[in-house]
């Protein structure tokens, strides 16, 4: 159809770090396929699970208002693992769209 | 004609 597609809506999840681990696997950063970070694996268990609000396929613009943009898949590794170790806050803000 | 991907698949990590 000719109809636009609308643009994808960025939703913010609150995880709370309620279990040991955070329990995602991501894939993608700058220079790759995925330039930015993708959810494709939530594992049972772990604190993005319990949230209930993350989904395999997210891609995740930005943790805790930090932007992954141009960020290669080490760095926004880091960056959300470091985000789970801290012991400043008891969550992490994911920044999250639906793949469009 | 298809256009080639040529930038790399990513690694995946878990976190």
């Amino acid at each position: 159809t000719g109809s636009p597609v609308p643009a994808p809506t960025a939703t913010l999840v609150r995880v709370v770090k309620n279990a040991n681990t955070l329990g995602i696997a991501i894939e993608g950063g700058a220079n790759t396929r995925q330039p930015l970070p993708r959810i494709v694996t939530i594992q049972k268990g772990g604190s993005a699970h319990n949230c209930g609000q993350l989904k395999v396929g997210h891609i995740i613009l930005e943790v805790n208002g930090i932007s992954l943009r141009g960020r290669e898949h080490k760095d926004a590794a880091r960056i959300i693992a470091e985000a789970f170790k801290t012991k400043e806050k008891d969550h992490i803000d994911f920044l999250v769209v639906e793949p469009g | 004609r298809e256009k080639r991907l040529t930038l790399p698949p990513s690694e995946i990590t878990l976190l």
